[in-house]
């Protein structure tokens, strides 16, 4: 049988066009989860907006910094000023499924 | 695994 395809990740752009980013995460350096991943995409925020992000999603970089060995706050902390600076009016999610 | 198992679960962050 033929071995199992590797989820290959890929890029979503969240263009933020909401109040909030929208999203949950779970996960960082040193706990059981160990990159991000996507646990909520509340209604009305930018992420539920773009359609392309999804629960169990696991984040690997935004707007190209790597959250591989990352404690949950310091990835939490990229993302939210990702969203809040003025310089972008997108994120740039490199993301991958749940292999 | 096991290793894996012994870690703490993470917190949940709303962004």
């Amino acid at each position: 049988s033929s071995p199992a395809p590797v989820p290959t990740p890929n890029v979503v752009r969240v263009v933020k066009n909401a109040n909030t980013l929208g999203i949950a995460i779970e996960g960082g350096a040193n706990t059981r989860q160990p990159l991000p991943r996507i646990v909520t995409i509340q209604k009305g925020g930018s992420a539920h907006n773009c359609g392309q992000l999804k629960v169990g999603q696991i984040i690997l970089e935004v707007n190209g910094i790597s959250l591989r060995g990352r404690e949950h706050k310091d990835a939490a902390k990229i993302i939210a000023e990702a969203f809040k600076t003025k310089e972008k009016d997108h994120i740039d999610f490199l993301v991958v499924d749940p292999g | 695994r096991e290793k894996r198992l012994t870690l703490p679960p993470s917190e949940i962050t709303l962004l």
